[in-house]
């Protein structure tokens, strides 16, 4: 039996919303840890790991681990039927092959049920190992959104560089080339204003901007982003869900022929 | 030129 009831729904709503375009099905993950899901894009360049902690539910019932394949698209469906107030409930017997989404209205007036049939995805799943990177920039996610959007009008790929001058964000293409570098800025009204660097050395990654893009998809769950780099590693793009856990993108570099 | 890497190959199976 698994009953797992959010009262801010619209968290879920946006978390599906931040990861549907990167994957069509996957597999969620009940523990008593929380609800996870871990799975990768396709052609296997990203991989999308979120966790929804058990203590940011406000009722979490998880008798046993259970692995619930989805459709993501039609997770989607189902979640933009839910209000942006409405409370979620998921509920699942053991055993069956249907998840029940129940939407409740705040004020208890309207109850909505809407039951999905689940299905039979083989997914692998991948050890992540604990990583030191070489820098972390904290900064507005709105800010990192529009240097995506931006870029990808000039070239396909994004050299991300950190130096201690602050993050350079480049890109060419065939109309000419672009560079954006944001310095690290502390002295702003509010916390999530501000740009963070985190440097232990300097890093410069080459990444496909087709993929940053569909990140930002996760730009409404928070305000701001964190992007973790090493060389010879993936990059990680991280969004808080509220204090109840996260969303984090990796992404593998293009390296050099 | 720059080749696309994949995740699995600096993340194994568990």
């Amino acid at each position: 039996m698994l009953e797992l009831r959010l009262v801010q729904g619209s968290l879920l709503k946006k978390v599906l919303e931040a990861i549907k375009e990167l994957v069509t099905d996957a597999n969620f993950d009940c523990s008593a840890t929380g609800f996870s899901l871990q799975a990768m894009d396709s052609s296997h360049v990203a991989l999308v790991a979120l966790l929804l902690r058990s203590e940011g539910f406000e009722h979490y019932r998880c008798d046993r681990n259970l692995s619930m394949g989805m459709n993501l698209n039609n997770v989607s469906k189902m979640l933009r039927c839910a209000g942006n107030d409405d409370i979620i409930t998921l509920k699942a017997d053991d055993g069956s092959d249907t998840v029940t989404f129940m939407f409740e209205s705040p004020n208890q007036d309207k109850i909505a049920d809407f039951e999905m049939k689940l299905m039979d995805i083989d997914s692998e799943h991948l050890g992540i190992p604990e990583a030191e990177y070489h820098a972390i920039v904290k900064m507005p996610s709105a800010e990192f959104a529009r240097i995506c959007k931006d870029l990808s009008s000039i070239g396909d790929t994004v050299v991300i560089s950190v130096t201690k001058e602050g993050v350079k964000f480049s890109t060419r293409g065939d109309i000419g080339n672009a560079n954006i570098v944001c310095r690290q800025n502390t002295t702003v009204d509010k916390p999530e204003e501000a740009t963070i660097i985190e440097m232990q050395e300097p890093v410069s990654l080459t990444f496909a901007l087709r993929y940053m893009n569909s990140f930002t998809k996760a730009t409404p769950l928070s305000n701001t982003v964190t992007i973790s780099l090493s060389s010879e590693l993936p990059v990680v793009v991280e969004y808080k869900v509220a204090d109840m856990g996260y969303i984090r993108f990796y992404l593998a570099p293009k390296i050099e022929d | 030129g720059c080749k696309q890497s994949t995740i699995t190959k600096y993340f194994g199976k568990v």
